[in-house]
């Protein structure tokens, strides 16, 4: 079926934060999508330590502030220890 | 400020440095300018020295790069990241490598070089970023004119945590980034700006929007490059959706957060004497259409439909406000006028001509 503009939308963004948060924030690559773990969800994790560090609301959800802050230009060093 | 995990050092303090290649983007001259300012940034506030060196192995190699270099870290094209640094240590330790495809700049076009170069060298010498939204080891890149640029506290402190203090005899200091919720904090100027509460302070301007919870505080120059920090008077002219700024004897006109072409103009323009040397804080009243100017102990009303400020002014600020005070900022909200005088304001009812309530400076922070 046709994918549907909002949701590739999505996948995009996605995408991003999934790049963000592994280049920044050592997100681990999940090479094991289709296996669903039982802890919450790393993504989660690393985008409120993100949210903590630049001191915006820690939701972890790509919302509008954090997605206009990861879309700042940056320096290419992560922000904690890999 | 974080210093990087192990606390990674360089073991000597005349330290040398190599620029490997050249961006197309600037003139040689103005990139050997910038690095090298961008070391002094450093040596000011530390024992360590830099010298240049041409044709020969140096500490700190800076060079600028393509994509994959085959440092593990590739770059990113345009924009996203800017350049990256390893931390002290033989080899590749210490190098800088920026993004060529970036548009390097030595002013506030682009990105910066100088303020780039500045930052990267931070962790070159040992730290890491700090989440300080007005460090110069902030993460995210942010201008400011390298001419008005002082290194913050915050930095000074963390390098000097790891190469201890200047040999200068007084030591230098750095501004320190506003914390929204600093009982001692005062403000410069304030104005409304499209239903936003904007306070300036020093380099910074904290933005209150109604709908956000958290205060933002960004640099001046991250939405005006042009404009000079240390605002010191600022009103909104809700009819002609204008935004006019005040530092000594000069005003600047905003349309919005475009800058209106043809300023700087002279505040005797706007009809002070020239005995008048700056405006202290200044609103605009809605209903009346005119604008209260506040210098020294006196206030001014000028007519924003005339052009022109109103006869038999100046007046003492105690005659009409009941305060005998000296402004530092004001505005206008939902019809009160709200007038700041160092950590304390006072909401002032201009139909019943008086003071009606006296509050903390802070009190529009959500704190």
């Amino acid at each position: 079926f046709p994918v549907a503009p909002e949701a590739e939308d999505e996948r995009k963004t996605l995408q991003f934060v999934e790049s963000y948060l592994q280049n920044f924030y050592s997100l681990q690559r999940d090479h094991q999508p289709h296996l669903r773990n039982k802890g919450e969800n790393p993504l989660a994790t690393k985008l409120k330590e993100m949210q903590a560090f630049f001191g915006l609301q820690v939701t972890g959800k790509p919302d509008p502030e954090t997605l206009e802050m990861m879309k700042k230009p940056r320096c290419g060093i992560p922000d904690v220890e890999q | 400020y974080v210093i990087t995990t192990g606390n990674p050092k360089w073991k000597k303090n005349n330290l040398t440095y190599r620029i490997l290649n050249y961006t197309p983007k600037m003139r040689r001259a103005d990139v050997d300018a910038a690095i090298r300012k961008a070391f002094s940034v450093w040596s000011n506030v530390t024992p360590l020295t830099f010298q240049k060196v041409e044709d020969k192995e140096a500490d700190i190699m800076l060079s600028f790069a393509y994509r994959d270099h085959y440092d593990n870290s590739p770059f990113d094209g345009p924009n996203g990241q800017l350049a990256h640094a390893f931390q002290p240590g033989e080899g590749i330790g210490g190098d800088v490598h920026f993004d060529e495809e970036e548009a390097w700049t030595k002013d506030g076009r682009g990105y910066n070089l100088f303020i780039v170069t500045a930052h990267e060298l931070g962790h070159s010498l040992g730290l890491s970023h700090s989440n300080d939204p007005g460090a110069l080891m902030y993460p995210t890149y942010s201008y400011t004119d390298p001419k008005e640029f002082l290194l913050p506290q915050d930095d000074i402190d963390g390098i000097q945590a790891i190469y201890g203090r200047s040999n200068a005899a007084v030591q230098p200091t750095g501004p320190i980034t506003p914390q929204a919720c600093d009982p001692n904090l005062t403000f410069d100027a304030i104005t409304t700006l499209r239903g936003e509460i904007i306070f300036f302070k020093g380099r910074y301007m904290l933005r209150r929007h109604p709908e956000r919870i958290e205060t933002e505080i960004n640099f001046i120059s991250l939405f005006w490059p042009t404009l000079p920090s240390g605002i010191q008077a600022a009103y909104e002219n809700v009819e002609r959706d204008e935004v006019l700024l005040f530092k000594e004897d000069k005003y600047w006109v905003l349309n919005g957060y475009n800058i209106v072409p043809g300023y700087p103009k002279q505040i005797y323009h706007l009809g002070f004497p020239k005995t008048v040397k700056r405006v202290n804080a200044a609103y605009n009243d809605e209903t009346t259409g005119k604008t209260y100017f506040f210098t020294a102990d006196r206030y001014w009303r000028y007519d924003e439909k005339k052009k022109s400020m109103d006869h038999g002014y100046p007046r003492k600020i105690v005659s009409h406000f009941g305060k005998k005070i000296r402004v530092d900022a004001a505005f206008q909200e939902n019809g009160y006028v709200y007038l700041f005088h160092g950590k304390t304001q006072f909401q002032f009812d201009p139909h019943a001509k008086q003071i009606v309530r006296e509050m903390e400076s802070i009190s529009w922070f959500r704190c």
